[in-house]
């Protein structure tokens, strides 16, 4: 039996709206510690892995471990019937095919219940092992996702530069091509508007511009970013969920021959 | 020119 009460709805709401392009079925594990969820996209380029820890829901029951393997589209779907200030209820029996969504008005006078179909899903779950990043870049989520769009209208890649100076971020492409440099700032009166960097050593890193603009869907969970870079491995681009948990997505470089 | 890696080299199967 499993039954997780989450007051703030409108997050499992945003939660879907930032991979649901990304990945088109996964499944949802739910254990004593949390609900998460590892899936790739379809090209095997990019991992997101989602963590709501059972401390940020008002209720979490999870009698065993479940794996539920759901459509994100067809999730999605259901999750768009939720008003926006809706309590989100999730429960399932133990080996049952179906994962019922409840959503309760702030006022209690209005509940429904959507019952979704599962799915058998054969993923594979990868190890990410525990890395010292060379470089961790911190900024506003809205000016990373402005970035990633801008230059994604000149180029279809992106190559990402830390050094002392600050986060580069480069593109060309048949048009001509744009530097845009953010420099490190603190910000006395809000830090969501601060870009921190901390560099170990300087790097420089390639990705695909599309699965990028892809991720920075999960810029409404979020006021703040983190990239992660080292050397020749993927970025992980970190957005966390305020309270609950986080939403990372990994992307593997584009590497020289 | 620059290839695209699969996430799948990096991060090994559990």
């Amino acid at each position: 039996m499993l039954e997780l009460r989450l007051v703030q709805g409108s997050l499992l709401k945003k939660v879907l709206d930032a991979i649901k392009d990304l990945v088109t079925d996964a499944n949802f594990d739910c254990s004593e510690s949390g609900f998460s969820l590892q899936a790739m996209d379809s090209s095997h380029v990019a991992l997101v892995a989602l963590l709501l820890r059972s401390d940020g829901f008002e209720h979490y029951r999870c009698d065993r471990n479940l794996s539920m393997g759901m459509n994100l589209t067809n999730m999605s779907k259901m999750l768009k019937c939720a008003g926006n200030d809706d309590i989100i209820t999730i429960k399932a029996d133990d080996g049952g095919d179906s994962v019922t969504f409840m959503f309760e008005s702030p006022s209690q006078d209005k509940v429904s219940d959507f019952e979704m179909k599962l799915m058998d899903i054969d993923s594979e779950h990868l190890g990410i092992p525990e890395t010292e990043y060379h470089a961790i870049v911190k900024m506003p989520s809205a000016e990373f996702a402005r970035i990633c769009r801008d230059l994604s209208t000149i180029g279809d890649t992106v190559v990402i530069s830390v050094s002392k100076d600050g986060v580069k971020f480069s593109t060309s492409g048949d048009i001509g091509s744009a530097n845009v440099v953010c420099r490190q700032n603190n910000s006395v009166d809000n830090k969501d508007n601060e870009t921190v960097i901390e560099m170990n050593e300087p790097v420089s890193l390639t990705f695909a511009l599309r699965y990028l603009n892809s991720f920075t869907k999960a810029t409404t969970l979020s006021n703040t970013v983190t990239l992660s870079m080292s050397k020749e491995l993927p970025v992980v681009v970190e957005y966390k969920i305020a309270e609950i948990g986080h939403i990372r997505f990994y992307l593997a470089p584009k590497i020289e021959d | 020119g620059k290839q695209q890696g699969s996430i799948m080299s990096f991060f090994k199967k559990q």
